[in-house]
């Protein structure tokens, strides 16, 4: 089970922008 | 005129969407100790996205708010009272929703325009990138 700070994690990075 | 450089000084939003301008203003934030403003931002953004029938988003909208909301912290300290008080709620009667942190994340957004931005636009981290 991801701990809520992977889940966290995952959530900031998934909305970063992308390698160009 | 439409290169990155130009583009970070129209606005956040520019300097946000380009990964280069979005990791340097970062090191910015880290040294003026307010990171977890643009954290907050980017999750709010990546927390809108989540499907709501999943369960894991109700574990990241308790994150959010326990991580960014409710500490005493560079977000939780410029939130309004209201704004916190309606996440808090939400979270404790599990009724979340996509746009549950919209609010907060415009009031963070505010005063990242209108004081890290600025500042990071005469900044020494930014200046040399140029």
């Amino acid at each position: 089970l991801d701990s809520e700070d992977d889940l966290l994690l995952k959530c900031i990075t998934s909305a970063m922008p992308k390698q160009k | 005129p439409d290169s990155p450089l130009a583009r970070w000084t129209k606005s956040l939003h520019s300097l946000l969407g380009d990964q280069d301008g979005a990791r340097l203003f970062r090191v910015f934030l880290e040294r003026e100790r307010c990171a977890d403003a643009l954290d907050f931002w980017f999750a709010c953004n990546g927390f809108r996205q989540m499907d709501l029938k999943d369960g894991k988003t109700l574990r990241v909208a308790k994150a959010i708010y326990k991580r960014y909301v409710e500490t005493d912290g560079v977000v939780g300290r410029r939130l309004k009272p209201a704004t916190k008080t309606f996440i808090r709620d939400n979270v404790k009667r599990q009724q979340i929703d996509s746009a549950m942190f919209d609010q907060a994340q415009t009031e963070i957004q505010t005063s990242m325009e209108e004081n890290a931005y600025q500042t990071f636009l005469q900044s020494d981290i930014y200046l040399e990138y140029v």
